[in-house]
């Protein structure tokens, strides 16, 4: 089963 | 205080049309290097990156930052006022609550003046950290857009494998399966119309299609599309202008 990941877990915060 | 001009409207029009279906309210952050945008749509599965050069336009003065917080849909409302042709200059106070924008057609002989009102937009700046991508593969913006188009009525999702034979978006739906393969193919005459294929590594990924067949409403921008890949980092999608770009940024699906 496949699940979405999400942008903020891979660009931090600045 | 900032005044920027535009010879062309259909530059701004385009942008907006572009990305007003991705994200609706976002900063379009003025300073001496152009005008620029970065945001998230509502899900934070994408992510949208916006230039448009100095370089770009006729005239272009911006005293210090300012961030012109802009509703999309109100733009756009706006832009429809504008000739693709017609001159746009677009003039704001530092910390404005209006933008002022005028569009003058090519004869002269009307000038259009409209003043949109500005939102406080605290939107968080990311960080998007310089990628040696394993794929990057350059085509032509309409094969890309047709392809995302017929795999989205059959999948949800599309597997996308760079290799050296090329690039496979592969997807399986409940109406069977289906594949499109593009071999590196330079097309010597008319490169706009070719495929090229840089490969470090072998990367394959999953995607959304919804998402990928929204990015496609950006091929007006540009008749090729360069998509980057690396396995485990977002997708970057880039529609590059003569003085700017659109860039796209799509989080994977990741298997358990």
């Amino acid at each position: 089963e496949v699940r979405q990941s999400y942008i903020p877990s891979f660009f931090n915060t600045l | 205080m900032l005044e920027a001009r535009l010879e062309q409207s259909s530059v701004l029009k385009k942008v907006v049309d572009a990305i007003k279906d991705l994200v609706q309210d976002c900063n379009f952050d003025c300073n001496d290097s152009g005008i620029q945008l970065q945001a998230m749509d509502n899900s934070h599965v994408a992510l949208v990156a916006m230039h448009l050069k100095t370089e770009g336009f006729a005239l272009y003065r911006c005293d210090r930052n300012i961030a012109l917080g802009i509703n999309l849909v109100s733009l756009q409302k706006v832009l429809r006022a504008a000739q693709n042709e017609d001159v746009m200059t677009l003039k704001a106070e530092d910390s404005p609550d209006a933008l002022s924008l005028v569009f003058e057609n090519s004869e002269n002989d009307r000038i259009s003046e409209y003043d949109l009102k500005l939102m406080d937009i605290d939107q968080e700046h990311l960080g998007i950290p310089e990628t040696e991508y394993g794929a990057t593969v350059k085509m032509p913006s309409a094969e890309f857009q047709r392809i995302c188009r017929d795999l989205s009525l059959l999948s949800e999702s599309v597997a996308i494998e760079a290799t050296k034979e090329g690039i496979k978006f592969s997807c399986t739906g409940d109406i069977g399966k289906g594949a499109v393969t593009l071999r590196q193919n330079p097309n010597v005459e008319k490169p706009e119309l070719g495929t090229t294929i840089e490969l470090q590594e072998p990367v394959a990924l999953t995607f959304s299609l919804k998402y990928l067949v929204n990015f496609c409403k950006a091929s007006g921008l540009s008749n090729t599309v360069t998509i980057s890949l690396s396995n485990e980092v977002p997708l970057l999608i880039e529609y590059e202008m003569e003085h700017g770009y659109v860039r796209f940024y799509l989080a994977p699906k990741i298997g358990d």
